[in-house]
């Protein structure tokens, strides 16, 4: 009896999930083990019976009603030929921003950058990860976008384990333009002198780097219908 | 109030909570939401007489109603309502394959009246 009246439920589901189009039934993609670890806490809380304000994300220390992790839907650059000039590889991030309403107020933007599994091995060598935005994307794979300002430039110890940006400032330029996306450019080079080491691992870093580098923008959105600051405080 | 004699057996009529787990995967939600996979969400149900409407967490206006079914059987009976809700969160994936968590308000029925 469920199976029949699926399609009904289905078109509820949207409306009451406040979703435009069906969600896709396929793979789950990576959630953070924070949010997990929201979820779980929120569970546990209500299950004791205790209070919450669902409207503060204590995890995170932001205020909030609404998380979103973007996936990054870029590519990279210059596959052909890396390595130049230290460069390990060139990369467009860029997240489809339709999904955050004009009405919330925007209280976190975090990118994070996860450069693959932390072990003994991949400790050299040392990167400077630089990040920019995109000011003009040009023609999709054909053509380089040029690189505007420089948004972060980080010394990091090697390609592993996860880096993660503070977007905000550069997220409110974009959405005061109500852009529905935001492209970046990733650059992450490799320190001079340490290269030639690199040569004795079993695996160039970079080429692991273009297959583990995966990149996502938790935006945390927080709507003051749902959410009254005073009455939540009293 | 003491006055009142409550028939043996017939608590179990009067308006209260009952509970009540939704099992994502039983709507086939469990496609999209990926957490919680289930959660307690009851319902309200049960008989508010007159007699019982000053002990069943009644309003006002329950109370006059049941008066008035009292007086006139064609005004409906006052009914079992949930009187206080609670929110629960949800962790699930759109269209887009964003991964959301936000919360959803009035999810979890945790008082009943009349």
């Amino acid at each position: 009896p469920w199976g029949q009246t699926s399609e009904f439920q289905d078109s509820d589901l949207l409306q009451f999930l406040g979703l435009e189009k069906a969600p896709s039934p396929h793979r789950f993609q990576p959630v953070p083990r924070v949010l997990r670890k929201i979820i779980r806490a929120r569970e546990a809380a209500a299950a004791s019976g205790a209070s919450q304000d669902l409207c503060y994300v204590k995890e995170l220390g932001v205020r909030g009603n609404l998380l979103q992790l973007l996936p990054d839907q870029g590519f990279f650059l210059n596959t052909q030929k890396p390595f130049q000039d230290g460069s390990c590889l060139q990369k467009v991030l860029y997240f489809n921003l339709s999904a955050i309403k004009e009405k919330a107020k925007l209280t976190m933007a975090q990118l994070t950058l996860d450069l693959g599994p932390r072990s003994y091995y991949n400790l050299r060598p040392e990167l400077v990860v630089a990040l920019s935005v995109v000011q003009d994307r040009g023609v999709w794979g054909r053509s380089h976008p040029k690189v505007g300002r420089l948004l972060f430039l980080r010394s990091v110890p090697g390609p592993q384990g996860q880096l993660q940006f503070n977007l905000q400032g550069a997220l409110k330029d974009w959405s005061s333009n109500r852009l529905k996306n935001l492209d970046l450019h990733l650059e992450i080079l490799v320190k001079e002198d340490r290269y030639s080491r690199v040569t004795v691992q079993p695996e160039n870093p970079c080429d692991r780097l273009l297959r583990s580098l995966h990149a996502s923008l938790l935006v945390v959105t927080l709507n003051p219908k749902h959410c009254h600051p005073s009455s939540r405080k009293r | 109030r003491a006055a009142i004699s409550v028939p043996k057996g017939f608590c179990r009529n009067f308006c209260h909570r009952h509970q009540l787990f939704i099992n994502f995967q039983d709507l086939g939600w469990h496609k999209w939401v990926i957490a919680p996979k289930g959660f307690m969400a009851n319902y309200c149900h049960g008989e508010c007489p007159f007699s019982m409407t000053t002990y069943l967490n009644s309003s006002n206006y329950a109370f006059m109603q049941a008066l008035m079914h009292m007086a006139d059987p064609k005004v409906p009976k006052a009914v079992c309502v949930p009187t206080k809700l609670s929110p629960i969160s949800m962790l699930y994936q759109d269209s887009d394959k964003n991964v959301i968590l936000r919360h959803y308000e009035d999810m979890v029925v945790d008082e009943c009246g009349c």
